[in-house]
């Protein structure tokens, strides 16, 4: 399961 | 919708109003104080900053830029997290890269983006993910060193 919470973040778009 | 975002709202509206001949610093300062006082105020105010730096109106988006950065030097470490995340810095990336808003973003928008960032990556090296997109831009030749 994906551990939500404090460090809940997206992936770096690549320019 | 409630009344903090519909306050934080109306207070980056004027902030950034493109009709502003100086700062609103009261607009600012509001803004400031209310998004750090508030529950939520943080995401909520990180959100609309990320909407009005991509605004089309070239005034509207540097006001907005510069907003962001007051309220880095003011809102404390919770405001540097949410901003030092790939959430955030993704929409400051879209701003620069022609596969994106680049190519219809002006050059002034442009070149403050990539100040703010260089910037921050010395104020507040504790945020990794600013200096990883910082080198990810210039490994994709957005940033000629």
């Amino acid at each position: 399961p994906v551990i939500r919470g404090f460090s809940d973040d997206e992936p770096l778009v690549i320019a | 919708m409630d009344v903090v975002t519909t306050s934080l709202e109306a207070l980056i509206q004027r902030a950034t109003n493109s009709q502003n001949q100086k700062p609103d610093v009261a607009a600012i300062e509001a803004f400031c104080v209310l998004l750090t006082k508030e529950a939520e105020g943080i995401q909520i105010g990180t959100k609309l900053l990320a909407t009005h730096i991509q605004s089309l109106n070239e005034s509207e988006a540097l006001q907005a830029l510069s907003l962001l950065d007051t309220c880095m030097k003011r809102c404390g470490p919770l405001f540097h997290a949410e901003v030092g995340k790939f959430r955030f810095l993704n929409e400051m990336i879209k701003l620069v890269s022609p596969k994106y808003l680049g190519d219809r973003t002006t050059a002034s928008v442009r070149q403050k983006v990539l100040q703010l960032l260089y910037g921050w990556i010395k104020e507040y090296p504790r945020e990794l993910k600013i200096k990883e997109a910082y080198e990810m831009l210039k490994k994709q030749g957005v940033i000629e060193e």
